[in-house]
């Protein structure tokens, strides 16, 4: 049964894309078959593996999932490209969430991990990726806006699971842009690890530059910069997520 | 007549709420009625400046605009709250932009400026609050997902500028969290100044950690910390925009 990991947070630019990418080709160099799906009209995630965008989204044209998805340069790791079709996101964003699960879980068996990379909003699309997933991942920026729009998100969250055909469960919430130096980074460290306790991961990812340049080479992270402080983190992340199988 | 200045950009965590709260604290501080717009369900605007999101969405109730207007601690600065109330937000997603832009305009042209702070995403907010406008100021961080969606927004801008009814123009586009010593940072410079030419500010806005502590206590960053680099960066973008009358 694949393990299918929704990377949501409304809140934008708080690290979804950069998380979903460096952990799906983390998985994928720990032998596990891995596929990331690019949620997101702004398709950061597929750009980030070093692939385009197709011109329609495979999630609106009826054909089956497995004939849209692409092998990436990282064995062990496809990917189920996005669209920046106006058109397309606009008939899924009126779409019912149903429709998408029912779609996207049609071609995701055959893998162990499945990473959906989400755009910053609570609307359909989020919507169905959180039904199609089996656990969600939220990452949250130290930074004060970043408890604000969480009460949101967990409500959103809590009403899928409540849904008896959903398998959702909390994946857990990960730290991003970590800077020890700065007071408002402990001041939200303290504040999401009292307020969510064990489901907080003990992995955060520091802020590293070196994880900002690997998109534009079209490679992760891990690829980019192996013994970059940003990359160690992320390796760190996956064997935490793999623990808590 | 009110300039009315729509803050957007797709890609999430660029600065718009930032922008948006500082350059209409900046101009009341300067002696011009201004109204701050907040069209984001995550309310970071309302928040920014030490006030609490309505239970229902300002847009979405029959009553005329006036009447959901808030005095905030500047003086000649009035605020428009945002709300959380999912079904506002889904309302105002399915309705027209024509009718959103026609409520707002209702309430506007007591004021000499009007900031709009929109969500990270392309839809129906956002067109509407484009429709509304008279210019666009589009942040972007000096990072390399930046260029990424700019395309896609540009397309939407184009679109609203030529319908007749509309008067759009390019306000201009605005380089955020812009640190000196970062090669990425230097190379967004040069290639989003050698696309945009002359649109581009020549404020540009640097990374400074007083302006992400400044909401935490309600304040925007002029208030909170008046002698810092990005509050002097904020001041200075003031009177460019001033001077592009
Ligand atoms: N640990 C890090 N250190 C430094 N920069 C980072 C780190 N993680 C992400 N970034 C950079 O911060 C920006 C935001 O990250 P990213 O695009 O992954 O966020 P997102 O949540 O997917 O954004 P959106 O809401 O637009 O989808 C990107 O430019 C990215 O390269
Ligand atoms: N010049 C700056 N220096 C340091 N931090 C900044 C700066 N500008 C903004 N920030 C911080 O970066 C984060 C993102 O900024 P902000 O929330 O204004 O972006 P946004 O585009 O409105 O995000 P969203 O897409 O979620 O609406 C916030 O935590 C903010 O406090
Ligand atoms: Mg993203
Ligand atoms: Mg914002």
């Amino acid at each position: 049964m694949a393990r299918i990991v929704c990377v949501a947070n409304q809140k934008g630019g708080v690290g979804k894309t950069t998380t979903a990418v460096n952990l799906s080709v983390g998985f994928a160099k720990a032998g596990r078959q891995t596929l990331l799906v690019d949620l997101d009209p702004q398709c950061n995630a597929t750009t980030a593996v070093g692939k385009q965008p197709e011109e329609r989204h495979p999630l609106v044209s009826r054909d089956p999932l497995r004939e849209s998805l692409r092998k990436t340069n990282t064995k062990g790791l496809s990917l189920l490209p996005g669209s920046r079709s106006f058109q397309d996101v606009d008939t899924l964003e009126q779409r019912e969430a149903e429709t998408i699960r029912s779609h996207l879980s049609g071609g995701v068996n055959a893998y162990d991990f499945v990473l959906i990379d989400c755009p910053p909003s609570l609307g359909r699309l989020t919507e169905a990726a959180l039904t199609a997933s089996t656990e969600v991942l939220i990452p949250i920026q130290c930074e004060y806006f970043a408890m604000e729009g969480l009460t949101q998100m967990i409500q959103v969250i809590r009403r899928v699971m409540q849904e008896d055909s959903n398998c959702l469960e909390f994946g857990g919430i990960l730290l991003t842009m970590y800077d020890h130096n700065l007071e408002l980074t402990r001041e939200v460290d303290a504040e999401v690890r009292d307020f969510f306790g064990q489901i907080v991961f003990d992995t955060v990812i520091p802020r590293d530059v070196t994880v900002s340049e690997a998109p534009s080479h079209g490679l992760s992270a891990i690829d980019y910069a192996p013994r970059s402080k940003g990359t160690r983190a992320y390796i760190e992340l996956c064997m935490e997520v793999l623990e808590r199988e």
